[in-house]
């Protein structure tokens, strides 16, 4: 399973969120307007965060980020 | 498997639910209007909770929370 | 496989039900009006029972409690 | 796999049936009218009987019990 | 597998058939009008019979039996 | 795997014939009219023949026996 | 896998040929006009030949041999 | 996986090839007009050659040889 | 995974090119005009080079070579 | 899973990042308009970024990149 | 998974990377106009770069390089 992010401003940040019993923030990943991100959940990666404005791809369908 | 939450408003609460014997919430993560959360089922949280307006895609279609 | 029930009214349940030589009430998981649970079927919960007004979305289509 | 029963009037009873050389009625889950019982088949259940007026979801269609 | 038969009439019978070398009856579940029994294909049961007027829901389609 | 008969007429014979080496008849199962017969593949059989006139619902489609 | 053989004359043949380093006939069934043959590949069973007019159902669509 | 073959003429040959460091012919089978044959790719067999008029149902859809 | 190629001429060559550190030739088969191969990836096989004009189907759709 | 890149101007990256504890740049494909890459995620690869104008088709739907 | 590449002009290249630590060309495989080169992803292969004017059919759809 991967996910896909296309950033529709600058300063898009997905961030990587840890797997097990705690959750913390491991990685930001910023991108400038147009930049995308294809991120896949991994051992360590069970969930992500977006801020700013983005256009999300994901198996469920799209989603807007930042409106 | 993995759910797609974008927040309608600020506040949306995202709230982990443990796995097994007990079931009590480890985790909740807030979002501000606009920001988006993919979150996996994972070994630790098979169930989760949503309070606040949120948009919410899933394989079996989409839902509005906090109406 | 898990379910989406979003709650119409307050004080929605969705109780876990034990898998196993038993059937037993495990947990119940109450809503206020709007909030939304995806709840997976477990090692631990092989059946969930919903009372209440709620919408639920499972992978046979959805239907409407409490009605 | 998992079915989807709604209770269409009081006293609806899904029967659990026991796996295995014997079939005996292991467990029977009552509902009102407007509840709803998810359960799957299980180590223990390989088959079940629904009595009372009741929606049933299934991966090859709906049937509605009772009439 | 299960399958899916709805009583149209009183008296329709389920009648399991065992696995393996021997091809016997091992179980007859009795359905009332407008009962429903959800039947797995099972170690021990590799074959259904089914008598009397029913509804039956399966992989391949519907077929009503009994007329 | 199983497959849907239907007899259209009394008599109807499902013969189940036995995999490996040799292909034998282990088993006849005869069905009235209105009777259905839903019956694996299984260890023991990797064959079946239908004599009679029935109706056939198999992962390929329909077929009527018999004419 | 399996195929479905309607024979639409007298002396259809189903031939079983061997899995293996050798390709011989293990066995022929026969069918009458109407009659139906259910065949799985198997661990014996690599090819099948249809000799006759026959309706012959597969994953791949539907042919009519013999014309 | 097999495919399905139908001699549109006589003579036509499936000409299964061997798996492996060498590409040999290991087995040729004859087809009159109408006739079918069934042929899974197997251990042994990783190719076939088709040569005379046939209908071909793959899994890739249907193509007409000798053409 | 296999793939279909029709030959549309005389001379059309499927190479099996090898799979691993090297990138062999290790088989050319010669097609005549209309004749078919169906040829597999295999343990020895990770890509095929088509020469001349052929029709050939594979899961993602049909190309014509040659042109 | 591997997604395609086609360049639709010169110098666009794709930029590979490390699956584990630290997310770096392990390498950078760099393309000329018109190239594609066809790129998986693999086991040192779970994350992937691209500047740069392209066109991106992944499993989810087509996206434009450097808009 | 595998890829096709249908060479629309002379000097097509097909670029095998390596999967693992180093991204490097294994192996570079030239088309002349019409060839077409059917290639899997593998144990050494974990992407692909396409030079020239091709078509490329893939699983999230078709593409043309070298425009
Ligand atoms: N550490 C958590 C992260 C997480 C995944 N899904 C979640 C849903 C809600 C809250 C936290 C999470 C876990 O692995 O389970
Ligand atoms: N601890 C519970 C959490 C849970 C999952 N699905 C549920 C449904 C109802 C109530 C609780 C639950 C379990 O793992 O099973
Ligand atoms: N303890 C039961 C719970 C259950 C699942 N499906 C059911 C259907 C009917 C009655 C009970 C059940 C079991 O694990 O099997
Ligand atoms: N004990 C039986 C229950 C059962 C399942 N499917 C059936 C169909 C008919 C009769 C009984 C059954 C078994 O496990 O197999
Ligand atoms: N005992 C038989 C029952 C059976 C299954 N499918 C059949 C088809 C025809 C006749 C008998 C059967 C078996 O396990 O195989
Ligand atoms: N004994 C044979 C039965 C069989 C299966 N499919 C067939 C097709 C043709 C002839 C015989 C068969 C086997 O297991 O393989
Ligand atoms: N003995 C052969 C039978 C066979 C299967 N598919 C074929 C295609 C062509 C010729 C022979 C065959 C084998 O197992 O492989
Ligand atoms: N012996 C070859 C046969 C083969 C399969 N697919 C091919 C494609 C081209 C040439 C030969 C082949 C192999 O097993 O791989
Ligand atoms: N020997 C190479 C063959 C190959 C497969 N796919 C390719 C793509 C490009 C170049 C070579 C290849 C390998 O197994 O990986
Ligand atoms: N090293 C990270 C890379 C990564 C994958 N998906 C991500 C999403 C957000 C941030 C980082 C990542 C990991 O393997 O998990
Ligand atoms: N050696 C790299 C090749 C690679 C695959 N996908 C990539 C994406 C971007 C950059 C490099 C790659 C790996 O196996 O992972």
């Amino acid at each position: 399973d991967y996910v896909v992010v296309k950033a529709l401003e600058n300063g898009v940040m997905i961030i990587g969120m840890t797997r097990g019993r705690e959750t913390k923030f491991h990685h930001t990943e910023k991108l400038d307007k147009g930049e995308v991100l294809l991120a896949q959940f991994t051992e360590l990666t069970s969930a992500m965060k977006i801020r700013g404005k983005a256009l999300i791809l994901t198996k469920h369908g799209e989603v807007i980020s930042g409106e």
